[in-house]
């Protein structure tokens, strides 16, 4: 474990409080992506299947435990609980798009043939691509709540910690994986235009309010 | 380089 990893893995967990206080709080889930938190929970389900199979700590335990449980928790409160809050008409993002080329990506390019490790690898790319519902429901209705903004920033930041603690890995442990790594970069590419605006607005006390 | 299939991060 590195600062880098811990940092990134808070990171994470801030990302996935903030959106449970935000939904519980306001009892309202408007402005979220249903869909995108279903990618989710479909990333942590394929990742965290090793639970089962393989012990590495007791921290990787909780903190796997942690978001699955934090991620279906979303999903009943948006879908069950606040289900009339829930704006699904400007959630329309067509997620078979961002899910059939994973799998095929996932079946075709991966470390081993293995139904865990292709599950692994799916998730990991789905998770670089998992936002981008939310995102086009954010450019959509051209804003987002402050706490929504948090939210974005928060877990975009995360995967972009990992970046920083796979170069620490790389040169004191000599340990890399080329598919985490690269969909890594493009998950923390695709968060680049978002944490202009977080930046230079919502940190200014605005809005997240896109131009026009 | 060690193999790549160590899954220690989350």
């Amino acid at each position: 474990m590195n600062i880098f990893r811990l940092l990134g893995d808070l990171s994470h967990l801030l990302a996935v409080i903030i959106l449970l206080l935000k939904i519980w709080k306001t009892r309202s889930c408007a402005g979220i992506s249903g869909r995108s938190q279903i990618l989710f929970a479909a990333v942590y389900t394929a990742r965290y299947l090793d639970l089962v199979t393989s012990y590495i700590s007791a921290y990787n335990t909780v903190m796997k435990i942690v978001f699955l449980v934090a991620s279906y928790g979303t999903l009943y409160l948006m879908f069950l609980k606040f289900k009339a809050t829930y704006d699904h008409n400007h959630d329309t993002f067509r997620i078979e798009f961002l899910v059939l080329p994973c799998v095929i990506l996932a079946l075709l390019i991966n470390h081993d043939f293995s139904a865990l490790e292709i599950l692994w690898t799916f998730s990991i790319y789905l998770e670089s691509v998992a936002i981008l519902p939310q995102l086009f429901m954010v450019s959509k209705t051209g804003e987002a709540e402050s706490i929504t903004s948090h939210y974005l920033f928060a877990l975009g930041t995360y995967r972009g910690l990992y970046l920083f603690n796979w170069i620490y890995r790389y040169y004191a442990e000599d340990h890399y994986d080329l598919i985490a790594i690269i969909a890594g970069i493009v998950q923390t590419v695709l968060y680049c235009d978002f944490f202009y605006l977080y930046i230079t607005k919502v940190l200014k006390g605005k809005k997240l309010q896109l131009p026009a | 380089l060690k193999p790549k299939y160590l899954k220690d991060e989350l």
